[in-house]
């Protein structure tokens, strides 16, 4: 790959950077994030989201913000985008500027301009943390954001069968790059197993058994914990109320 | 997208071509693709299967050809590739070219290249159904493949949830756009339900319920049916041995 370091020093505005990947899709990297974005912001932190997933963006479902639009303001005489804000995160997503149902059919070129948009055109107030979700693969949009935009680090998600776990391997590899390296805080293991709500004693591991703590171990990534399949994780996402809102339940406690 | 219908009049070898494609990640493209081929090639037919998952190959791992390369031979004067075979299918794929850890990070003019080289420079020898299982997205590889592949049509595959079926109507739209117009097949449920081995009787939706088969409705394409959420699947799929190979069980006929 092309490595430029053109990292900008810094996003104004912004204190850390993190992303949450994967390589692989549909293993949850958006539910994790916004529920980790949600869980940050009820500790006091101020903390904003970058669905960066331009072809597939999430966010505004998982937030319930899918009408809103953000509005325009002046910063020293430059045009920059107000995020749109739920939950107390700010949010910024191409899904705004976009009708759900219509297809992002640009090449890598138009996906990376916009994509780096949401960081530099957006006015960022004072965030302790900057989330960013990531799509699946390794390709421009990826490689665009580790170059360019300067990450604190990466949380990397992956559920327990062998097929996410291989791609996994390729994002950490990719983010272990030379010129990129970006620190790897550590791994989640999402959709670890399943409970019946009849038979709370069973575990059902549908998707295996414990892949993504044999690879924290192997590769030397810290262990974040797992996450079990739940029925109301998925239905909390589709309503846009994510689950972590839930308080105590076993659930929003996992995130 | 620059629409230019360089499209090759056709691949020789092959009659028809049938993308397996969706538009979300993690849905089970790779899964229903690999079963498809195998299920085809059991009436009968000579089956090829593309990978044309550049970032995230995983059809060598669900044939369990992970250590198999492609040998060359010379078709008139030119270098051709020799597919792998296993359970009677043809397979190429970018993952028999590649470490599978190591990851692939190309951008978009490098990834269409080698996607494209996977159908050009490889000697199908009467292929009646190539079938293509398609990366998540909308972008380069999607994009050259409906603009420079003549595709015969396309199956598409969701996930009940709505965070799912947003990506998949992106996914739609982009095969019905100006100058690509791809026939849609129809369009398959997959995890459609969950059921416990103690509990024959019940069907839990984790995911939610008939979202893909409401879509199907609404778009006016026809519903394929349903494939439930199958430990078996996913276990068969990780060995390398697609279910569709344990004959008459439930999972096997639901392909
Ligand atoms: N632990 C979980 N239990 C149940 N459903 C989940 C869980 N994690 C994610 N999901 C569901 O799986 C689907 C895919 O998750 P998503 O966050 O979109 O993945 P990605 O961003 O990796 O594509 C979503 O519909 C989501 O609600
Ligand atoms: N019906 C099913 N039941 C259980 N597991 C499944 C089912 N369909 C797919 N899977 C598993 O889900 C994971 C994702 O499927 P995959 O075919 O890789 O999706 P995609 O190609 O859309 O990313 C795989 O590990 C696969 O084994």
């Amino acid at each position: 790959a092309d490595v430029t370091t053109g990292k900008t020093s810094s996003i104004p505005g912004v204190k850390n950077i993190i992303a949450v990947a994967s390589g692989k899709g549909g293993v949850g990297k958006s539910t994790v994030a916004a529920n980790l974005a949600i869980a940050l912001s009820e500790t006091g932190s101020k903390v904003g989201i970058v669905d960066a997933d331009i072809y597939g963006p999430s966010i505004p479902i998982l937030f319930d913000v899918v009408t809103d639009k953000p509005s325009m303001t002046q910063v020293e005489g430059k045009n920059k985008m107000i995020p749109v804000e739920a939950y107390g995160v700010k949010i910024m997503s191409i899904g705004f500027f976009a009708d759900m149902d219509q297809p992002i059919p640009w090449r890598g070129p138009m996906a990376t301009r916009a994509m780096t948009q949401l960081f530099t055109d957006t006015h960022w107030e004072n965030i302790d943390y900057l989330i960013v979700d990531l799509p699946p693969g390794t390709g421009d949009i990826q490689l665009s954001l580790a170059q360019n935009i300067p990450l604190s680090g990466v949380v990397i998600v992956s559920t327990p069968q062998q097929v996410a776990l291989a791609d996994v391997r390729k994002g950490i590899g990719m983010f272990r790059m030379e010129g990129l390296q970006v620190p790897i805080l550590g791994i989640i293991e999402n959709m670890a197993y399943f409970t019946p709500a009849e038979l709370p004693e069973n575990k059902y591991y549908i998707f295996g058994k414990n892949g993504a703590r044999a690879l924290a171990e192997k590769d030397e990534i810290p262990f974040l914990g797992e996450i079990p399949l739940v029925q109301s994780i998925c239905e909390s996402g589709d309503a846009g109320h994510p689950v972590v809102l839930q308080g105590d339940t076993p659930q929003a406690l996992a995130f």
